[in-house]
């Protein structure tokens, strides 16, 4: 038996939103420590893991761990029935094969869940999420692709177009800067990753769910990019870097 | 030329 009620539907909705240009199909992974995803894009070079806590839910139940194969493009469609201050209950019984209330449809999907460690990055990165997601965003307009170098003095973006380069450098804060526009480097070493800009793009959808992004680097390692919610824990994107030949 | 590999062949299955 699983029963999930969330008093503010608007936080499901933007979870959902932040996810599904990436990710069609994908099961959520409840269990008793909380509710997890974990999906690759169809092309496999990006990957998100969600965690959403069971403290974040105003109630929260889950007898045994149980997988549910859901459509996100169905999920969001249905959400959207709910306005963001409504609450929005998803049960699941044993039988496993909808979740009323909505009386969605599941799926039952083959997926592979790897082992992703946390630790060890050269260089680590805070920045305020809407600055970065302007950043990704004005320099896709310009290249495909986006070299990003930390040093211990900042962060750099530099893209190169058909007709033009463009290059932001955002200089690291002091301590006293205010939450919302700090950026923050915990480094071991200068790195510098070259990575595709539409992915990078597809993962500032995730913006409205966090004041900062943390973007952890290492040469030879997919680059992460991490949201951490107030209340629900963290969705995390990983993307391959691309490597000149 | 931009050669990426798979997300898969960085992480080992759980």
């Amino acid at each position: 038996m699983l029963e999930l009620r969330l008093t503010r539907a608007g936080l499901l909705k933007k979870v959902l939103e932040s996810i599904r240009d990436l990710v069609t199909d994908a099961n959520f992974d409840c269990a008793a420590t909380g509710c997890s995803l974990q999906a690759m894009d169809s092309s496999r070079v990006a990957m998100l893991s969600l965690l959403l806590r069971p403290d974040g839910f105003e109630h929260y139940r889950c007898d045994r761990n149980i997988s549910m194969g859901m459509n996100l493009a169905n999920m969001a469609r249905m959400l959207r029935c709910a306005s963001d201050d409504d609450t929005v209950t998803i049960n699941a019984d044993d039988a496993q094969d909808k979740i009323s209330d909505y009386e969605m449809k599941l799926m039952h999907i083959t997926s592979e869940n790897l082992e992703i460690p946390e630790a060890g990055y050269e260089a680590i990165v805070k920045m305020p999420a809407s600055l970065f997601a302007r950043i990704c965003k004005d320099l896709g307009t310009i290249g495909d692709t986006v070299m990003i170098s930390v040093t211990k003095e900042g962060i750099q973006f530099f893209t190169r177009g058909d007709i033009r380069t463009a290059n932001i450098f955002c200089r690291k804060t002091t301590p006293v800067a205010k939450e919302k526009e700090a950026i923050s480097i915990e480094m071991e070493k200068p790195v510098s990753l070259t990575l595709a800009l539409r992915y990078l793009i597809s993962f500032t959808k995730a913006t409205p769910l966090a004041k900062q992004v943390t973007i952890s680097m290492s040469y030879g390692r997919p680059i992460v990019v991490e949201y951490k919610m107030e209340i629900m824990d963290h969705i995390r994107f990983y993307l391959v870097p691309k490597v000149e030949e | 030329v931009n050669q990426q590999s798979q997300i898969t062949s960085f992480f080992s299955k759980k």
